[in-house]
């Protein structure tokens, strides 16, 4: 007589749970509401300043203080901020000195 | 001007590289 053992185990159906997570992907930026729209991914004082110095005929460009008299009411330091995204982003460059910019629409 | 022309050689690389 020969008495068969089957071999137990094995073929337990380990499912692989592949854990989902909620899709908060969120590339952040964007609309912000109507008090901060964004033009061309630029925010008002932004495109304020780009359109100033674009307007800007002289060669070596237009100066952080010609900027501060032309926009009156906007602070110095917004000024600045718009001025230094506007460069990084490749839209003004500085000319003869860092206080002087021009756009790279212009020639 | 040698500065300013690199300055804008640099200015419209970055702007080349933020519109692809």
């Amino acid at each position: 007589n020969k008495v068969q053992t089957m071999p137990a185990g094995g073929g337990a159906s380990h499912g692989l749970t592949t854990p989902v997570r909620p899709g908060t992907a969120d590339m952040g930026g964007g609309y912000t509401g109507a008090s901060d729209m964004y033009v061309n991914g630029l925010t008002p004082h932004q495109s304020q300043v780009l359109n100033l110095i674009k307007s800007c005929r002289a060669a070596e460009g237009m100066s952080i203080q010609e900027l501060k008299n032309r926009l009156k009411g906007m602070n110095i330091m917004t000024i600045k901020q718009a001025v230094e995204f506007l460069s990084n982003e490749g839209h003004i460059y500085s000319t003869v000195d860092e206080d002087h910019y021009r756009s790279t629409d212009a020639d | 001007m040698e500065r300013i022309r690199k300055n804008k050689e640099a200015a419209l690389q970055r702007l080349a590289s933020r519109n692809i």
